[in-house]
């Protein structure tokens, strides 16, 4: 997870899509 | 099947309203070497493409219910087919046989040489003359689209029977429709066409592996994070 942490945190955020 | 031709072309259906708008190419002018201008160009582009890819993921039905690390990994092992296949599509039929890689960013042989990208260049060629041969609707596009993502192979996986049912409902999604259009080798087919996108992707990230580590051209964090975990 360290080395994934934009991904991570990215689909971590909601469920919504990813505002750019 | 278990349940009725409408419940099942609502993931096709959902899958096509839910699309990603292609986005366009953000020239770059931080440099006077056209063929570095591309690259930058290129990548600035797919890095955007894949902040849009995990949104338009958490929408396809039945992701979202996976588990974070399942989502994660079938990202990590399956987005450069996912992208890839938007490349195919728009590049069908162009003239000059150049890869669409947004509406104002499109590259011929000579192009994608000069910046490095020749072997890239062919084994796109290669996808979209493939799909281009199977006269693909946009209905069958999304669904292979998702198909890869959920057919990445990734390993390990926390869930397994979670993922073999979002793989599974997708499958079914796709042969309903080819079913109600009286196509029933094409579910076949597009599986089988699975394999090529495959190997296509794995060219692609090896290429732009290849111009971080050997020509040090910089990309964005997304980017270069997703292509580590390749």
């Amino acid at each position: 997870k360290e080395k994934h942490k934009i991904l991570h945190r990215l689909l971590q955020n909601s469920t919504s899509p990813v505002e750019l | 099947y278990a349940h009725p031709v409408s419940s099942r072309n609502k993931v096709i259906s959902h899958l096509l309203l839910t699309e990603p708008t292609p986005l366009a190419a953000n020239q770059d002018d931080s440099t006077n070497d056209g063929s570095l201008r591309t690259l930058l160009t290129l990548c600035d582009l797919l890095n955007r493409e894949l902040l849009v890819l995990i949104g338009w993921a958490k929408q396809i039905p039945g992701f979202s219910g996976l588990s974070l690390v399942d989502q994660m990994s079938l990202l990590q092992s399956g987005w450069m087919e996912a992208l890839l296949v938007g490349v195919a599509w728009r590049s069908q039929g162009m003239p000059g046989e150049e890869l669409v890689f947004a509406g104002n960013l499109r590259l011929d042989e000579a192009q994608c040489r000069a910046a490095g990208l020749a072997d890239l260049y062919e084994a796109l060629r290669h996808l979209t003359s493939k799909y281009q041969a199977m006269n693909l609707t946009p209905e069958e596009v999304v669904t292979l689209k998702a198909m890869a993502l959920a057919n990445s192979d990734a390993d390990p996986v926390d869930c397994p029977d979670s993922v073999q049912r979002f793989q599974d409902e997708l499958h079914e999604a796709l042969q309903e429709y080819e079913l109600s259009r009286r196509e029933q080798h094409r579910a076949g087919r597009l599986l089988m066409s699975l394999p090529l996108l495959r190997q296509t992707a794995d060219r692609a990230v090896q290429a732009f592996l290849q111009l971080h580590r050997h020509r040090c051209v910089p990309l964005h964090k997304l980017l270069l994070e997703m292509l580590d975990a390749k």
